[in-house]
């Protein structure tokens, strides 16, 4: 079966895996162009070395999320300096409400042939 | 029903929209809906206002009147629907514009009202289904689980492990057929969805997430509104 949960346990270079080696390991200058193409901006010092952690820390997700999910492209967006913690807190807010959703009525099911 | 299928190629989507640092997907989500739902309606595209839902929705689930909709706290789609159905509906873009706050009062002004719910239902978690809802009644309000689009710049996401417990409010667009997913050596059937981040995040503001078998939950929490026809 396709579908099976396959799970990579060695690298492969011709796969994003190899390039996100590249990006942990160049994570300083990666760091700095993040900084310039999205307009980042820290209050100090020390703000900016809790960023560089935090988006060393995104790096390594990147790496295992294109191990998880092969077909897309995964690495460095705009999130990458935000914890997932501060990602869901600033960026997400979808109140998931099953109940609520039972009490409202079902669209009539549509033929879906031809 | 076709084999491939883009709302944005038949004029019901407006472009990609930034929420900013605020937890409004659920406005930007609904308020998507309805502006395709009204397209189908009236034949005309008008961005609508998030920040409406924003500034005066608070409707609360009458089964949970904790769970609200709270303006950059978060809310849900369906309640929103709810909201628009009782106050008349959504002013613009331009006479309501979006700030990314949620500090500022309610300024919703009926008699600028733009387009309006004529009725809303949640649509089974069933792939046809959702496909047939999306033809006949326009693009889709969903929810997914938003793990992986943090570090997603394109292609067809198809994770292997991906929890259901959906936090981020989007809408289908389309389908297509042939998302090439190479690990799996064969062509896989997807869902294009619009996002709220702006269009430098993803594919130009869009998220392309396999079809059919419920990833990330984004086929388990949709549902379709109709417009008011004008």
């Amino acid at each position: 079966d396709e579908e099976t949960l396959i799970r990579q346990v060695v690298d492969s270079a011709s796969t994003a895996g190899g390039s996100k080696d590249d990006l942990l390991l160049n994570a300083d200058a990666h760091f700095s162009s993040f900084l310039r193409d999205f307009g980042k901006n820290y209050s100090g010092p020390e703000e900016h070395a809790h960023r560089f952690k935090v988006f060393k820390a995104n790096l390594r997700r990147a790496r295992r999320h294109q191990k998880l999910d092969p077909s897309a492209v995964h690495g460095i967006t705009k999130f990458s300096d935000l914890t997932p913690a501060e990602f869901r807190r600033m960026y997400l807010g979808l109140r998931k409400n099953r109940r609520s959703f039972r009490t409202i009525h079902d669209a009539p099911n549509l033929p879906t042939n031809d | 029903l076709p084999s491939d299928f883009d709302w944005r190629d038949r004029g019901a989507v407006t472009g990609v929209k930034d929420q900013g640092s605020c937890g409004s997907c659920w406005s930007f989500s609904a308020a998507a809906a309805l502006e395709g739902a009204n397209y189908l309606a009236t034949g005309h595209l008008i961005s609508l206002s998030e920040q409406q839902m924003v500034d005066c929705d608070h409707t609360c689930d009458d089964s949970e009147p904790d769970a609200c909709d709270e303006g950059c706290n978060g809310g849900l789609m369906t309640t929103a629907f709810e909201y628009l159905l009782k106050s008349g509906g959504l002013e613009t873009e331009k006479d309501y514009p979006y700030t990314g706050t949620d500090r500022g009062a309610c300024k919703f002004d009926k008699s600028e009202v733009a387009a309006s719910v004529s009725n809303f239902s949640v649509v089974s978690v069933d792939e046809d289904q959702i496909a047939a809802n999306l033809v006949k009644h326009g693009p889709l309000a969903v929810g997914i689980n938003a793990v992986f689009m943090q570090t997603y710049i394109g292609g067809v996401s198809c994770p292997y492990i991906c929890s259901k417990h959906q936090d981020h409010g989007v809408l289908i667009v389309g389908y297509g057929s042939a998302g090439y997913a190479p690990i799996r050596l064969k062509d896989k059937p997807y869902w294009i969805i619009k996002n709220s981040w702006g269009q430098n995040w993803g594919e130009h503001g869009y998220y392309k997430i396999c079809k059919g078998r419920n990833i990330c939950g984004v086929e388990a929490m949709v549902s379709t509104v109709s417009a008011v026809t004008s």
